[in-house]
């Protein structure tokens, strides 16, 4: 070991293993992440491979890892916790997944988001008849929401699902080039399966966004079916491997229990059931936007941990003096120091967030809705201040390495792709803020009216009756 | 009191951006502006609103796990670290919101000044365990996959080693050169 970082760890004031077990949560949540991490890296091909492949082979390897790490996790769950979740999925579509594949996981829409909402969004029956096969794997699936024209505004999407009575079918249908689906992790080539996000019409009359199961792919020969138009979107700046795609819908039929029910549900004869609280659409976000925080702080993590073993190992001076280590100078310090900070805020802000999230959904699962204006205000906040600090920290850390952090095998220019594309997935940082805005403004309607406010946001009440700020101290 | 005060400085900032917003907002629609139209000229400021809430909900969280029950679980050690972080990472956000923050609360110079020295100080003291702090973020090399963040600090052994590993590496002459670089050489522009 570099007699610098010796030197580090013999002069620190405090118990690092006491440390990681509070960072984790527990001792036991840490023992566990550290077997996780021990199994699914056993037998890996070393990272830096990847730098040099080509983008089909970069995918091909991220399938293969994707899958490899599934198996290794759903055994780990089968031995620890039968049935359990706190392993498989929670940890390979967040942390340890996202760690491991430097490209990127293709599955990772799957787990987060396409099991989550067949079980969230679908009825006891549709979970029963596609949920339990996506969870086993037996069918792969994505959630196709954002379209070429339109992002996070979603009242704005044009993928229409026309409800036909003759056939007890929705008729899909992207009727503009703006319309086709564009993004979707996994929808190139990996998934056969999609919850399409489109504008439910019975009769002409628009009922608003709904979500529908459509089958993309063949089950057998995994060709596109007819009436589908799909592939891969191509390179972004970062995770190769993720395998976005674009999906194109022709007239497509598929049978009206094809619709996610749970909330809102169009019966045979056409008639509408609306859904008790429109926010209800929007929970399975709410969910991948924690899940984002806790992704980003990690991300940061990542960084930074390289960018202060690098400052304490690396020296710099004047000619003609001894050279001091760079974590002594104070700009160097102010670049990085900042940010380990910032990792253990978010961490915890994250972890609020998450188990505001669990409250809410039992609540929910009671019929009690009214956290969910909140909880979609502080996970649409969290998550554009985590993604917008975590990618421009990152980026600092890479310059904090000074020309060394320019190199791939540094994995800052990787870590930093993972990271700064959560600025623009799962809503746009400003379209979220903008959202969250709107949410204050009604609130301060009810500071006016005298109101209760919600919990989070009870301080505008109480810090509003202030005529002055108090003296400063 | 003082790190309730920071947190209370970005929850005053975005109480009054709010009420700034909203007077903002209703004055337009009073002026005949659709809703919509409103939302939009009125967008800059419930963008800002909107961060410092975020801002500010980080920050109280952060500063009720190290002042809250939880701290009597945790060795002296690990709270006076904790507080160290706090206390970087509050002087650190107050002051990139400081032009937001002196909008409604009145600082003199000097109580700037000693926010500088704070900051100077605080990371003084978090450069001691810097290296301890992020070892205890607990990712080990194969999850960093980078040769400057390794464990064992060997930088430069790692640096060069990938360089070996460079598929350009393979042969002593590349193709580029007898393809193109020789004729080019002896082409005599």
């Amino acid at each position: 070991v570099n007699p610098d970082l010796v030197k580090e760890r013999q002069n620190a004031t405090f118990d690092v293993d006491e440390f990681a077990s509070w960072f984790y949560g527990d001792t036991a949540l840490m023992g566990m992440k550290r077997l996780i991490t021990e199994e699914l890296y056993r037998g890996l091909d070393d990272p830096l491979d990847l730098e040099y492949m080509s983008y089909e082979d970069v995918y091909t390897a991220g399938v293969k890892q994707a899958v490899e790490s599934t198996v290794r996790m759903r055994n780990m769950q089968e031995k620890i916790n039968p049935g359990g979740t706190e392993i498989y999925p929670t940890l390979l579509s967040g942390l340890v997944g996202n760690a491991m594949m430097p490209a990127g996981n293709p599955m990772a829409v799957h787990l987060l988001m396409f099991t989550k909402a067949l079980k969230g969004q679908g009825t006891s029956e549709q979970y029963e008849r596609w949920g339990k096969r996506a969870d086993n794997f037996e069918i792969i699936g994505t959630y196709a929401q954002t379209e070429l024209g339109h992002g996070t505004y979603l009242r704005g999407l044009q993928t229409r699902a026309d409800y036909d009575r003759r056939t007890d079918e929705f008729v899909l249908h992207t009727p503009h080039i703006s319309a086709y689906k564009w993004w979707p992790g996994g929808l190139g080539h990996t998934v056969n399966y999609c919850i399409v996000v489109a504008q439910l019409y019975i009769d002409g009359e628009s009922k608003g966004i709904h979500l529908f199961l459509v089958q993309v792919r063949d089950e057998e020969t995994h060709r596109p079916l007819p009436g589908i138009d799909i592939g891969d979107i191509g390179k972004k700046i970062g995770m190769p491997g993720v395998n976005n795609g674009y999906l194109g819908l022709n007239k497509v039929r598929i049978p009206r229990i094809q619709m996610l029910m749970r909330n809102a549900q169009v019966l045979e004869d056409g008639s509408y059931v609306k859904s008790p609280v429109s926010q209800l659409n929007y929970f399975p976000m709410v969910y991948v936007r924690a899940a984002v925080a806790f992704g980003n702080t990690f991300f940061l993590a990542q960084a930074v941990t390289i960018a202060t073993r690098y400052s304490a190992v690396r020296r710099q001076s004047p000619i003609n003096e001894p050279e001091p280590q760079v974590l002594d100078h104070i700009t160097q310090q102010m670049k990085v120091l900042p940010e380990i900070a910032s990792v253990v805020a978010y961490r915890l802000a994250a972890g609020q967030v998450w188990s505001l999230y669990h409250r809410t959904a039992k609540d929910v699962n009671a019929g009690d809705y009214s956290r969910l204006p909140e909880l979609h205000a502080l996970s649409c906040t969290l998550k554009a201040a985590c993604s917008y600090d975590s990618t421009y920290a990152i980026e600092r850390m890479r310059q904090s390495c000074g020309g060394h952090g320019y190199l791939a095998a540094a994995n800052l220019g990787n870590i930093f792709g993972l990271a700064s594309a959560a600025c623009t997935y799962e809503g746009e940082n400003s379209v979220l803020y903008l959202q969250v805005g709107k949410i204050l403004l009604k609130a301060w309607g009810d500071v006016l009216a005298k109101r209760q406010l919600m919990p989070t946001m009870s301080y505008l009440g109480e810090l509003a009756a202030w005529k002055q700020f108090p003296q400063w101290t | 009191g003082s790190w309730q005060q920071l947190v209370e400085a970005l929850q005053y900032a975005a109480t009054n951006k709010t009420r700034l917003a909203h007077q903002h907002y209703t004055t337009r629609l009073g002026a005949g502006r659709t809703q919509p139209q409103a939302l939009n000229e009125t967008g800059i400021e419930l963008t800002q609103a909107a961060e410092l809430h975020g801002r500010a909900f980080v920050t109280y969280t952060f500063l009720q796990e190290v002042t809250g029950k939880a701290a009597a679980k945790r060795s002296a050690n690990l709270n006076r670290v904790l507080e160290q972080l706090l206390e970087l990472y509050l002087v650190h956000t107050v002051q990139r919101h400081m032009a937001d923050i002196l909008r409604f609360v009145p600082l003199s110079e000097q109580q700037i000044d000693d926010l500088q020295t704070r900051l100077e100080l605080v990371l003084k003291q978090v450069r001691l365990n810097a290296v301890a702090i992020v070892d205890g973020f607990d990712l080990e090399d194969r999850e960093l996959s980078s040769v400057l963040g390794s464990y064992d600090g060997n930088v430069y052994e790692r640096i060069l080693a990938s360089a070996k590993k460079s598929p350009m590496n393979k042969r002593p002459v590349p193709v580029a050169f007898e393809r193109y670089l020789k004729p080019f050489m002896r082409a005599k522009l």
